[in-house]
């Protein structure tokens, strides 16, 4: 399982 | 990046540089709660591992690397070199009803059980309610330096930024995440008391004391 849930704020 | 989310971080930025620049021209940390800089060590360091795993850009890595140094040097100053000027006994808020139950919130409210993303579920749990121990001691004191509570809202002010943002960014991306945003909304409503305070006291010229 590779799901990764992108952040991209601080 | 829009001008809300800008002004957001302008406005975090500002808040802990503050509290560094306080500190050590008055060679104190008086009036400063130890337990909160505590929480909030503890929230950039879970939450900004993916420095080390995801690039979003430099502007953010380098933001990154700005709010652990100074928190951790905050911590320095607090509690090694102006350490006899901490006033630990109005600081006796016990933060482990704070960080369990954020721990395990964010066991429960994650988007996916990897280590990573609980990890970053359990900063923000855990930002929504760091404040709590200064606004705590605040109250018990009964008082709060002019410096220390500009420090307070524009560190309060951060997150209401980020509400806007979050606003503008649903409608012009379709962005929602729900998570973020409810503690955000939880984060900025713990700060509603200290900032009518603020209006109604600080910048008409007088100290922050409660009647």
């Amino acid at each position: 399982e590779s799901f990764k849930v992108q952040h991209d704020e601080l | 990046m829009n001008i809300f989310r800008l002004c957001g971080d302008l406005s975090h930025l500002l808040a802990i540089l503050l509290l560094l620049v306080k500190i050590w021209k008055t060679r104190s940390c008086a009036g400063i709660s130890g337990k909160s800089q505590i929480l909030f060590a503890i929230v950039y360091t879970t939450r900004y591992l993916d420095l080390f795993t995801s690039f979003v850009s430099i502007y953010n890595s380098v933001m990154k690397i700005v709010f652990l140094s100074a928190s951790y040097g905050t911590l320095y100053l607090m509690f090694y070199k102006f350490k006899p000027t901490y006033d630990h006994n109005h600081d006796s808020f016990r933060i482990l009803y704070l960080i369990v139950p954020a721990l395990v919130l964010s066991f429960v409210i994650v988007h996916a059980y990897t280590l990573m993303e609980v990890l970053w579920t359990y900063s923000i749990y855990l930002e929504a309610v760091a404040i709590m121990p200064q606004l705590f001691m605040v109250s018990r004191t009964g008082e709060a330096e002019t410096i220390t509570s500009h420090y307070l809202f524009a560190l309060g002010s951060y997150r209401a930024l980020y509400i806007l943002n979050w606003i503008y960014r649903y409608y012009t991306e379709d962005f929602l995440d729900l998570i973020v945003i409810i503690a955000g909304i939880v984060q900025t409503i713990l700060y509603c008391d200290f900032f009518y305070l603020y209006i109604t006291k600080v910048l008409k010229g007088k100290r922050l004391s409660l009647p």
